[in-house]
């Protein structure tokens, strides 16, 4: 039997392990803060 | 908890934008996570029609979203690569209506430790937590089971957890992405001030006297029963199993006390549709004949009939014997209606009856096909834990198969199969554009309180394996040979999904295995039609005087971007239109003659260039020789 092709690679991976992957450095791993906000 | 100000709320209906970056299955899954919410929450979505704030969404870097309504015109929310999970983008909606992380409240070190010398250097802010000034809980308890709380293992440097849970047994709850919490359900739609969904009908686990509103009939020759067990079986209902002594009720048609033909009818309160579509769900045993059988009707009421018209919909026959099943009935049913359950004595010998429990009605479509697969917890971590499913069809045509693997130490995997069928030869290969929704289904007794883990894939013609393959072509060409338990031999093309389904921890929680028997929905559709640009609304003031100027050709449309008009074309499969007034016809097949072409084209050039490269300086060092002669003798000699 062929083997499977697995979308997430073996990995159980949540979203703030995605984005430290593309190299994000987002504010709590996933928010977009806006001028206001950063300062 | 949720961002305080008023100004940070969306309008009940949401516009969106489903922009072109987006991968078709991320589309696909997207869609389906508004449909969560519209069947739990009263927050609906509906594609941007010029409104004044809308939400973009489209594949950035990472999944992420803005928190609150910036009311920025267009707010984008990235589903990037690896983020069309349906709980991903559930998690991400909920940042964009107005929700921080559950471990970032105000209150959070009540309940969880952050362990600092755990998290990798300069992440640290992303453990901040807000003020009450700042923040609100919304009088809710704090959540592990939250979709917005973080796991065990956020931005560690190590392996030991950064998030320890002062509850011990909450460890490996939190982090969960299956679908929204009790409490998130509590919170949105209190911040939202919702009192009902778009989708949801009703909900019906007979516990309560009143078993939900329900009439037995005058017109027919026996009745319906609420109790706890019966005599012939089952001994509990399904929406507890038998865990509350003294509660658990059922619906129960006694079919051994009446003769053949007799009838027991119970109509459901009266409904009001708003969609037009509708699936029907419930669990029935069958401990009388194995003939007996349930009728599904639907009496509709309209002007000309106040007593309304019955229509038969369903007959649900051959029931199992001995242990509860699962059935869903479609109905597309527009006005005022009841449903209609008439159990009917079939021949044969009966020592019991049919019985009927946790009925949910939503405006929502059916699965496809359900994968019911018994005796469920032998296969967790064995090696015997390859499970493959029965054939199913998809709509379209194509056949194909789930494989659940449960032998591995602690995750279960599940895959997609396409398999050879008998409409192959009038099928398109590669498969293009089919969406297989796989969702193990939480089997508590309200549909809103359930929390399914459901991982979707699509096939995408074409996507190639190592050796130059088609994925998704035919599986009579690329798959290989198997056989059914039954000794038919098939072809199975290469399996396609995740090792990371759902863990063997989760999966023994909630009501995932309820009698040992686990139920896998299956829907496989053609998403075909999201390969093309969503429309852009056309705008009714100062603007459109741009678009009419411009005429965009074979049947393009007329948009304005940016201050700017221009056009919108159509597009199929292998085909579409481009330019700047959709002029060009292009293809599939162009752009490879074009690829091939052009690097053909390349490839003669470069002959060229070095062939009259190697030419100059063959006839350069020529004469260089026959003029240094010499010279090269001496250093030849000076280098032995």
């Amino acid at each position: 039997t062929p083997e499977n092709f697995d979308v997430d690679g073996g990995l159980d991976q949540d979203i703030f392990d995605i984005n430290e992957d593309f190299g994000l450095d987002l504010f709590e791993g996933d928010i977009r803060l806006d001028g206001a906000q950063n300062r | 908890n949720s961002i305080i100000g008023e100004k940070y709320r969306w309008p009940h209906t949401i516009p969106y934008v489903l922009e072109d970056s987006l991968e078709m299955n991320a589309k696909g899954i997207i869609l389906n996570a508004f449909e969560r919410y519209r069947l739990k929450t009263c927050i609906d979505f509906k594609p941007w029609a010029g409104e004044a704030n809308y939400l973009s969404v489209f594949k950035g870097s990472g999944c992420w979203s803005s928190v609150g309504n910036r009311r920025v015109r267009k707010q984008d929310l990235s589903i990037g690569a690896g983020c069309d999970r349906i709980a991903t983008v559930q998690h991400e909606l909920l940042h964009a209506l107005g929700f921080w992380h559950e471990q970032s409240r105000s209150d959070r070190d009540d309940y969880i430790r952050i362990i600092w010398d755990r998290i990798q250097p300069d992440k640290e802010h992303n453990f901040n937590t807000y003020d009450d000034q700042v923040s609100d809980s919304l009088n809710v308890p704090y959540d592990y089971t939250s979709v917005m709380h973080y796991s065990k293992t956020a931005f560690q440097n190590g392996t030991e957890p950064t998030i320890v849970t002062k509850i011990s047994n909450f460890m490996d709850v939190i982090g969960q992405r299956m679908d929204f919490s009790e409490y998130d359900l509590l919170k949105l739609n209190q911040l939202y001030n919702c009192s009902s969904s778009l989708s949801f009908m009703d909900s019906c686990d007979f516990e309560l006297e009143n078993v939900c509103g329900m009439i037995q009939s005058s017109s027919d020759s026996a009745d319906w029963q609420r109790v706890s067990w019966a005599p012939g079986g089952p001994g509990s209902d399904h929406s507890n199993m038998g865990r509350c002594t003294g509660s658990g009720f059922f619906m129960h048609f006694d079919s051994s006390s009446v003769s053949v033909g007799a009838i027991a009818i119970l109509e459901s309160r009266t409904l009001y549709p708003k969609r037009g579509f509708q699936c029907l769900q419930l669990f029935l045993y069958n401990s009388g004949s194995e003939n007996d059988q349930l009728n599904i009707y639907i009496r509709e009421y309209s002007a000309g009939s106040v007593n309304g018209t019955l229509t038969l919909v369903e007959e649900i026959k051959d029931i199992p014997t001995g242990s509860w099943q699962l059935y869903h009935v479609t109905l597309e049913v527009t006005s005022k209606f009841r449903v209609v359950f008439a159990g009917v004595r079939g021949p044969g010998a009966s020592r019991g009856g049919l019985s009927m429990d946790d009925i949910n009605l939503s405006e929502t479509r059916c699965p496809h096909h359900v994968w019911h697969i018994r005796n469920f917890t032998q296969f967790i971590g064995s090696p015997n834990g390859i499970l493959y499913s029965p054939p199913f069809y998809s709509s379209k045509g194509y056949a194909f198969q789930i494989h659940l693997t449960l032998s591995h130490l602690t995750n279960a995997g599940i895959y997609l199969h396409l398999i050879s069928g008998a409409n192959d030869d009038q099928l398109q290969w590669p498969c293009p554009w089919q969406q297989a929704t796989m969702t193990l289904l939480d089997q508590n007794p309200d549909i809103r309180q359930r929390m399914s883990n459901q991982r979707s894939v699509t096939t995408d013609p074409l996507m190639t394996t190592d050796n130059g393959t088609y994925f998704w072509d035919r599986p009579s060409k690329v798959g290989a040979v198997a056989f059914f338990p039954n000794g038919t031999q098939f072809n199975r093309s290469m399996g396609y999904g995740t090792s990371a389904f759902i863990t063997y921890q989760r999966l023994k929680s909630r009501d995932f295995i309820k009698g040992n028997d686990v139920y896998i929905l299956l829907t496989m559709e053609d998403i075909s039609h999201l390969n093309s640009t969503q429309m852009q609304p056309i705008p009714t003031s100062g603007n459109s005087d741009l678009c009419s100027d411009v005429k965009c050709e074979n049947d393009g449309i007329c948009v304005v971007r940016d201050g700017n008009a221009e056009c919108r074309c159509p597009s199929w499969d292998d085909w579409w239109y481009s330019g700047q007034r959709c002029e060009k016809r292009g293809s599939t097949r162009d752009t490879i003659i074009i690829a091939v072409s052009s690097t053909a084209a390349v490839f003669a050039l470069m002959l060229i260039v070095t062939l009259v490269s190697v030419y100059c300086t063959r006839n350069k060092y020529r004469a260089k020789g026959s003029s240094h002669g010499a010279d090269l003798t001496l250093e030849n000699r000076h280098a032995f």
